[in-house]
């Protein structure tokens, strides 16, 4: 085969290198774009604590975070129609922690016209400290509510769950919350409200340190999939 | 399969390599660092048809038989992927949560003639 110059395949004459890198990287935007069925990259601009987010990914074990700081990825062998993992954390400005009780937590979701959300399971991530007295009973009743969206904390709420928790020493629960979220997905509603009482003696063991830093940053976990084939949106959490 | 050089031309790999930091694109992926964009290019003359990494199908397998025959056929061969594996990826979709998703066949392991 002669050595035809420019492309081997189309015959098309070589473009300058520069255009063709390019060229091909704009082809690679708009495919990744594509494939993660988002419209335009996201404009993130003030995000959540980078040691929340490596202590999310590190309980999910979606990947070692090396020394840099930087996480490398296992590689699943993807499900036949394309899931996902969606972490979400509260958004701590509207997470009032004056009642003391309990910890209101708000999560909010913006989902996309025309699609359906299957949630294949989802569950909250609660960091409970540890009580500190050694001669004290270590385990804890834990009430996770549901609360109306725009209602006082600790008003005008569904007891979603209750479980005991072994409080020996701090560490992070999980609340099942499957049927939950998909009802409150199903509703198309935007903000889901959750309120979690960890309460003795008058603390609520599970409440947020106040430092923003905090690598224990309450977060919901689901696994999710699209129902619909032709919607090529992926509900957008906010 | 063959990797693409300067004096390839027939069916090769092409390796395109793009560090999401280089297009500002680490702000919202957070894994990977970046993305093997390879592609297949290059010439597929007859007696390449269905090689290398005979892109397994029916067709390849009657065109070959042709061949065999020396039955001459006005049909093309195309360089294609024949083997690809998939990105998985981890990144903000807002300013509170982020996703994590294993995109099939988004990295292209190696080419073949049809």
């Amino acid at each position: 085969v002669s050595g035809s110059p420019g492309c081997a395949s189309c015959g098309l004459p070589p473009m300058e290198k520069d255009a063709e890198e390019r060229l091909m990287i704009e082809i690679a935007k708009q495919q990744l774009l594509e494939k993660l069925h988002l419209k335009e990259r996201p404009n993130i601009t003030n995000t959540v604590p980078r040691v929340a987010l490596l202590t999310a990914l590190r309980k999910l074990h979606s990947g070692r975070v090396r020394q840099d700081g930087t996480i490398e990825l296992e590689n699943n062998i993807p499900t036949k129609d394309q899931g996902y993992e969606i972490v979400s954390f509260a958004d701590i400005n509207e997470t009032d922690n004056s009642d003391k009780a309990s910890l209101s937590l708000t999560f909010q979701f913006l989902q996309e016209r025309g699609q359906s959300i299957q949630v294949l399971q989802s569950s909250l991530w609660i960091y409970a400290r540890s009580s500190g007295d050694p001669h004290r009973d270590s385990r804890l009743l834990a009430r996770v509510f549901l609360s109306a969206d725009g209602g006082v904390s600790g008003s005008n709420r569904t007891l979603l769950i209750e479980k005991m928790l072994e409080v020996q020493e701090s560490n992070w629960h999980t609340f099942t919350i499957t049927r939950t979220l998909q009802a409150f997905l199903d509703g198309g509603q935007h903000r889901l409200r959750l309120e979690v009482s960890c309460e003795e003696d008058g603390q609520n063991l599970c409440s947020l340190d106040n430092s923003a830093e905090t690598p224990n940053q309450p977060f919901l976990v689901a696994q999710v999939r699209l129902r619909d084939s032709h919607s090529k949106h992926l509900v957008r959490k906010r | 399969s063959l990797r693409c050089g300067e004096d390839v031309t027939v069916c090769c790999k092409r390796d395109f390599y793009i560090k999401f930091k280089d297009i500002q694109w680490d702000e919202w992926i957070i894994a990977p660092e970046g993305y093997h964009m390879n592609y297949c290019m290059g010439q597929c003359p007859q007696h390449l048809s269905g090689s290398p990494g005979i892109a397994s199908s029916f067709h390849a397998t009657v065109f070959s038989q042709l061949k065999v025959n020396g039955i001459n056929t006005a049909t093309t061969s195309c360089c294609v992927p024949t083997e690809r594996r998939p990105l998985s990826m981890v990144y903000f979709n807002s300013q509170h949560s982020i996703v994590k998703t294993d995109v099939p066949d988004m990295i292209v392991e190696s080419c073949g003639c049809t």
